[in-house]
C-alpha cells in the first residue's frame, strides 16, 4: 500500500488544511509522514460523505458557523433533554460546550470555502443530538431519517452505526468498565499521536476496535487536531479520544457512501479487515497476532483507519452471514481469589456444536463476571481463547477502592479473538495487583460467544493478495476443506 | 425545575429582508454579531457582548427594543441548560 507523498495532489484552499494531519501526515508538528487516514485515496475514488448524515451526540452544534451551516441537517437535529429542536451550545455551568461544533468540524466541515479546514467527509451532514440515556424517544423521532439504536432496528434493520471514544482516563482507567465502549454494538475507538505513539490519557482496553488520531504528549500546539470552534472561530487544539471519534465518523461515512447497504456488523468486520498498524507502537503492548493471523494491539485494537482501503472493500462488499450466540459454559460455584498469586479458571466449550445457535467463526466474546473483592481497583483480570489469544479483560485502577459493590453480572468483552474457533478450552486468570494484600471471591464465570456458522469472507472479492482479508479467506477455505475431508475420511470408515 | 439561565445571544426573525437589514437592526440596538441561521427563513441570532454569558434574569430592555422594530417578526433572548456532561 505505499504511496509516495508527493503523488497525493489533493489541493484545499481552507487556511487550516495543511494542519490536519491527520488527513495527510506530510511530517507536520514531528509527525510520521504517511501516517494518517488515507483519505486523500478515498477522495480520489469520488467518495467524499455526500448523502450521509453524522449524529453528533453531544452538547449541540454552532450551526451559525460558515463552515458548518452548509452541511448542517436541521431536520435530523433534536435535544431531547431540553426539548430544543435544534441544539446550540448555549451556556452551560460549566462552560465546556465546545464538543459538538468541534466534532461536527472533524466531520463535515465544507471544502475549499477558505474557512477552517476541511471535514473527514467534507460533504456528508452533521445533526446535533443529545444524550444517550434518552435514545429511545430519538428511535421514535422521524424513524426515516434517523439512525436507531438498537442497532438492529436502525436503518431499515440494517442497524445503528455507533462510534464512541475509547476513554482519557489513562493508566487509572480501564474502558471495559465504560458500558458504552465496552459494548458490542458500539464501534470503540482510541487515538494515537501523530507520531504513532500513544496518548498519555491512553486506556488498556480489550474492547477498542481501531484508532485514529488526536493529541496526546506533544507540547506542539499544532499537535492537535484542527477543526471548527465555537462561535465562527477554528482551532488548533481538540483533544482526547473524543477527537478521535468523528475521525473515524467521517470515514464511516465514506464507506456508506460507498455502500448504504453496509450492517453495523459489516462496517465493524470491515474496520477489522482494513485497519492498518501502520506506524503505531507502544512500548507496553506490543502488536500479536490471534489465532486466524490478524494482527491487534490491546490499545489500538485492529490498526489505525485506512479510508482508502474501507471504501474499496465496502464498494464490493456482500453483507456477512447471520450471527448466533452461544453460551459456551458458565461456573456458577463461589471461588476465593488468592490475595498473592492467581485464581485460574478454565471453561471447555464445544461452542454449542450440533445445535441451532452453534457458533464457528468468533466476533465478539463476552466474559459476563460477578466478583466482589476488598479493592475493586486492584482486580486484574485476563482471559486465553482456544487459539491461544490472550486479552486483558480488566488492568488495575488504582483510584477504585471500591469494596461493596464489585461487577455484578458485567459483560467484559474482547474483539481480539475475531475469526477465531471458539471450540476447546478458555482460561481465565483472576487476581490482585497492588500496594496491600486484598481479598476477593468470583461467583460468576459466564462465556459468551457471538459470532457466525459460516466463514464470514467466503463471498467477499480479493483484490490485494497480501490484505488480511485475502489472508482470512485463505485461513477459511483451508479450514473448511480440511473438516470437509475429515467429514467423508468418516463416512467411508463408516461405511466399511 | 432549576431556574431558567438567560444567554446573551438572542433569535431574532424578520418579516422580510436580508443580511444587511439584520446588521442594521442589530447595530442600531448595540448587538455585537449578527449570523443567519441555515435552515431559518430571516432568522438570525444577535449576540450582544455587553450582557453577560448567563444570568437569571431576562434582558427585557433589549428583547423589548427588538421586539417594537417594526422590521422583526420575533425576538427571543435563549435560554442556557444545565448540562451534565459524561
Amino acid at each position: 500500500g505505499y504511496r509516495d507523498i508527493n503523488e497525493i495532489d489533493i489541493n484545499m484552499n481552507d487556511p487550516l488544511f495543511t494542519k490536519q494531519w491527520y488527513l495527510i501526515n506530510t511530517g507536520q508538528a514531528d509527525g510520521t509522514p504517511g501516517l494518517d487516514l488515507n483519505v486523500a485515496e478515498a477522495w480520489e475514488l469520488g467518495y467524499t460523505g455526500k448523502g450521509v448524515t453524522i449524529g453528533i451526540m453531544d452538547d449541540g452544534i454552532d450551526y451559525l458557523h460558515p463552515d458548518l451551516a452548509s452541511n448542517y441537517n436541521a431536520q435530523a437535529s433534536y435535544d431531547f433533554s431540553s426539548n430544543d429542536p435544534y441544539p446550540y451550545p448555549r451556556y452551560t455551568d460549566d462552560w465546556f460546550n465546545s464538543h459538538g461544533t468541534r466534532c461536527a468540524g472533524e466531520v463535515s466541515a465544507a471544502a475549499n470555502n477558505n474557512i477552517c479546514g476541511v471535514g473527514v467527509a467534507y460533504n456528508s451532514k452533521v445533526a446535533g443530538r443529545t444524550y444517550i440515556k434518552i435514545l429511545c424517544l430519538i428511535c421514535l423521532y422521524r424513524l426515516n431519517l434517523t439512525r436507531c439504536i438498537p442497532p438492529f432496528q436502525g436503518r431499515g434493520g440494517k442497524g445503528s452505526i455507533y462510534v464512541w471514544a475509547s476513554g482519557d482516563g489513562g493508566s487509572y482507567d480501564d474502558c471495559n468498565c465504560d458500558g458504552y465502549a465496552s459494548s458490542m454494538w458500539t464501534i470503540s475507538i482510541n487515538s494515537a499521536i501523530n507520531d504513532g505513539r500513544t496518548a498519555l490519557y491512553d486506556e488498556s482496553c480489550s474492547s477498542t476496535l481501531a484508532s485514529t488520531f488526536s493529541n496526546g504528549r506533544k507540547r506542539n500546539p499544532e499537535a492537535g487536531v484542527a477543526t471548527t470552534d465555537l462561535y465562527g472561530n477554528c482551532t488548533l487544539r481538540h483533544s482526547g479520544t473524543s477527537a478521535a471519534a468523528p475521525e473515524a465518523a467521517g470515514v464511516f461515512a465514506l464507506a456508506l457512501e460507498a455502500n448504504a447497504d453496509l450492517t453495523w456488523r459489516d462496517m465493524q468486520h470491515l474496520t477489522v479487515l482494513t485497519s492498518k498498524r501502520n506506524q503505531l507502537h507502544d512500548e507496553v503492548h506490543q502488536w500479536r497476532r490471534n489465532g486466524v493471523g490478524l494482527e491487534f494491539n490491546h490499545l489500538f485494537g485492529y490498526g489505525v483507519l485506512d479510508a482508502g482501503a474501507m471504501v474499496t472493500m465496502a464498494k464490493d462488499w456482500k453483507t456477512v452471514p447471520e450471527r448466533f450466540h452461544c453460551v459456551g459454559g458458565s461456573i456458577q460455584e463461589a471461588q476465593k481469589i488468592p490475595s498473592t498469586g492467581k485464581l485460574v479458571l478454565t471453561l471447555t466449550t464445544d461452542a454449542c456444536e450440533g445445535k441451532e445457535n452453534f457458533v464457528r467463526y468468533l466476533e465478539h466474546v463476552q466474559a459476563v463476571i460477578t466478583v466482589n473483592s476488598t479493592r475493586r481497583g486492584d482486580l486484574n483480570i485476563n482471559m486465553t481463547s482456544p487459539m491461544g489469544t490472550k486479552s486483558i479483560l480488566l488492568s488495575r485502577r488504582p483510584r477504585d477502592d471500591d469494596s461493596k459493590v464489585g461487577f455484578d453480572k458485567w459483560p467484559f468483552m474482547t474483539t481480539h479473538s475475531w475469526g477465531e474457533d471458539p471450540r476447546g478450552t478458555w482460561v481465565l486468570e483472576v487476581g490482585f495487583v497492588g500496594i496491600l494484600p486484598q481479598k476477593g471471591v468470583l461467583k460468576e464465570w459466564t462465556l459468551m460467544l457471538h459470532g457466525t456458522q459460516s466463514a464470514p469472507y467466503i463471498d467477499q472479492i480479493v483484490k490485494d493478495y497480501q490484505s488480511k482479508l485475502a489472508m482470512s479467506k485463505k485461513e477459511e477455505l483451508e479450514e473448511e476443506l480440511d473438516e470437509a475431508v475429515e467429514r467423508s475420511l468418516k463416512s467411508i470408515l463408516s461405511k466399511n | 425545575s432549576d431556574p431558567a439561565v438567560y444567554t446573551n445571544h438572542f433569535l431574532v426573525e424578520f418579516h422580510h429582508g436580508g443580511e444587511a437589514e439584520a446588521a442594521q437592526v442589530a447595530a442600531a440596538y448595540g448587538f455585537h454579531g449578527v449570523r443567519k441561521l441555515p435552515f431559518v427563513e430571516d432568522g438570525y441570532h444577535f449576540f450582544h457582548n455587553g450582557l453577560a454569558k448567563g444570568r437569571r434574569r431576562r434582558s427585557l430592555q433589549h428583547q423589548l427594543r427588538l421586539e417594537k422594530d417594526p422590521r422583526v417578526k420575533k425576538a427571543v433572548q435563549q435560554i442556557g441548560f444545565g448540562r451534565k456532561k459524561r
